[in-house]
């Protein structure tokens, strides 16, 4: 699965994921990534998210949206917000796997509870940051 | 009125164990290609459905990628895609499921949203859907790749034997 989040210069949120799904899933068989509010969600009061990993455990946690949902009704921030769903609510039931986020304010999280995640980063100076492992 | 872009690649075995300096450095370049893709839209003012959309674009293009042409086989031996995109301004979004054909499903995806009054079609209704917008396809030859056709033989003999390795990445692609 890839996905990607932005914040552009007008302070709008946009998020975006694709995936050929899991090797030997069933055939007819649906992830998290084209359920909104599981594996992506955009809200430009919060925080935008695209979600990689055990597709089941977004899917059941709501992940994407209860991270904008934590943001806004609790006044987390996004990172605070990000480590809860991915450390917290899908570890709690053994889903594996990460997310990319950015928030309103311009910060971005990339929290992953599993060994690691091809994940990047680029702000307006253009360095491009990767990452794989912690 | 900065702007930032930040994105996830699931390629593929990331066991520490497997990964060698050659590997890691291919799915790096990858990874800032992508980067480069959506950071020429914002530095121009542009916005950030387009952003999101042309790295995606990159990353469903390159094969050691899981999505697009480097999409990981079922358990029919077959490739099935998915996608979605959400607009922060107004909450429209588009997804589509089991697809097979576009080179791009994000692109599918978005014409869902920008040329329909739905949010997620599947199957021959978004692939007709992709036609009309005159998306290019790709045919069984340009979606193989032989890593993830070894991955689907090894998880499949590893489900027959009820042995799980534990390796997530594996299975993810």
């Amino acid at each position: 699965t890839v996905g990607a989040v932005a914040r552009d210069a007008a302070g709008n949120l946009a998020a975006a994921t694709s995936t050929g799904g899991r090797t030997a899933k069933l055939a007819g068989r649906i992830g998290d990534t084209p359920i909104l509010g599981a594996g992506t969600f955009a809200d430009n009061a919060s925080c935008a998210v695209s979600c990689t990993g055990h597709g089941e455990s977004f899917m059941r946690r709501v992940t994407a949206h209860e991270l904008s949902a934590r943001m806004r009704h609790r006044g987390e921030d996004l990172r605070t917000a990000a480590d809860q769903v991915v450390m917290g609510d899908l570890a709690e039931i053994g889903g594996a796997g990460g997310l990319v986020a950015v928030g309103a304010d311009g910060s971005f999280a990339l929290p992953f509870n599993c060994e690691g995640m091809y994940r990047g980063h680029i702000g307006p100076d253009g360095m491009a940051w990767t990452g794989i492992y912690r | 009125s900065s702007f930032t872009l930040a994105l996830h690649g699931g390629a593929g075995t990331i066991l520490r164990a497997t990964m060698t300096e050659a590997r890691e450095a291919e799915y790096r370049a990858g990874l800032a290609r992508a980067l480069h893709a959506g950071y020429a839209v914002l530095a121009a003012g542009g916005l950030a459905l387009d952003a999101v959309t042309a790295s995606v674009c990159v990353l469903e293009d390159e094969p050691l990628f899981n999505a697009g042409r480097g999409a990981v086989f079922n358990t029919a031996g077959t490739q099935e895609m998915e996608a979605s995109l959400m607009d922060g301004r107004d909450w429209r979004a588009g997804a589509v499921t089991m697809l097979f054909g576009p080179k791009n499903p994000i692109l599918v995806a978005r014409a869902v949203m920008e040329r329909t009054e739905h949010v997620c079609l599947s199957g021959d209704a978004a692939a007709r859907l992709a036609e009309e917008a005159g998306l290019p396809f790709g045919d069984t030859d340009y979606f193989f790749t032989q890593a993830r056709w070894d991955a689907l033989a090894e998880t499949l003999r590893l489900n027959a034997e009820g042995v799980d390795d534990g390796d997530e990445s594996r299975k993810h692609g």
